[in-house]
């Protein structure tokens, strides 16, 4: 069913 | 100091309530501008952002730069205690530092004070995309009523709750969530007489696959706006917008699934 992403991946901490 | 006036079922309970069971913690900055509220669920697949400028937040003070965490749990088990009818107010002041006030006043003067512990969040709080960024990445964007969003939501969710595809041409928009037992499938045609209920706008057709629950989780936050608003690529996370009040507005990301 696919492989799940992290957020993290996506956006730097602010 | 900040003083923050508090509704039972306003946008930021209606937020605190539907994070609850993903998050911990809500990071809040507040400025003499407003209150910005960002929750990452604790697997970090998704984030929720709240947006609400101080001309929307009636009684609403803030005379400096605030960084707190709210305990989610400890803030919604307080709101809930409450009755309908109370003014409730959310108070951080310089001389009870680390910690914040929830104070409940019923309409005979009586009060309830609730006093929690603040929480480290600084690294829960994340560097989101802008409009502009959302502009240019993303290859579609579809706007629909909230209350039908949700319905799809609920749907696809009940039926597999592992993985959903939400996907976009410039005819129409179409959900699929794969089940234990069947597949279910909804599709949306673009109605070139009204589009301003429903309006696909894509630069190329997208294809996303996600978790279904996540989405769910958010869709009933968004039923406070009458239309949503959902963008999509096909390098990044979806993203959904709803406004609240004026100004303010609600957007949740969720994280994709790369497909098998």
């Amino acid at each position: 069913s696919g492989v799940q992403l992290s957020i993290k991946e996506f956006y730097r901490p602010d | 100091m900040l003083e923050l006036p508090l509704v039972k079922g306003d946008p930021f309970h209606h937020v605190m309530e539907a994070i609850l069971d993903l998050s911990d913690v809500a990071h809040v900055v507040c400025t003499t501008r407003g209150l910005n509220l960002l929750a990452v669920d604790t697997k970090h697949l998704a984030i929720v952002s709240l947006l609400f400028p101080a001309e929307d937040f009636k009684g609403y003070t803030c005379d400096e730069y605030i960084s707190i965490g709210i305990p989610i749990r400890d803030l919604v088990n307080a709101i809930r205690c409450g009755d309908d009818k109370d003014t409730i107010t959310l108070k951080v002041g310089e001389e009870n530092f680390g910690t914040i006030t929830l104070s409940f006043v019923s309409p005979e003067k009586n009060t309830v004070d609730y006093e929690f512990r603040l929480v480290d969040a600084k690294l829960e709080r994340f560097r989101l995309p802008d409009r502009h960024f959302l502009r240019s990445k993303y290859q579609g964007s579809v706007k629909m009523p909230s209350v039908e969003f949700r319905r799809i939501c609920k749907c696809l969710s009940n039926f597999g709750d592992e993985y959903g595809v939400i996907s976009v041409t410039d005819e129409d928009l179409t959900y699929f969530a794969k089940g234990t037992d069947g597949d279910v499938y909804v599709e949306y045609k673009q109605q070139e007489e009204d589009t301003t209920i429903f309006k696909i706008d894509v630069r190329e057709p997208v294809r996303l696959a996600f978790n279904p629950k996540y989405l769910n989780t958010f869709a009933k936050v968004f039923t406070l706006s009458g239309q949503v608003k959902l963008f999509l690529s096909k390098t990044h996370p979806l993203m959904v917008e709803c406004k609240i009040g004026q100004k303010g507005r609600i957007r949740c990301f969720v994280a994709p699934k790369v497909e098998p």
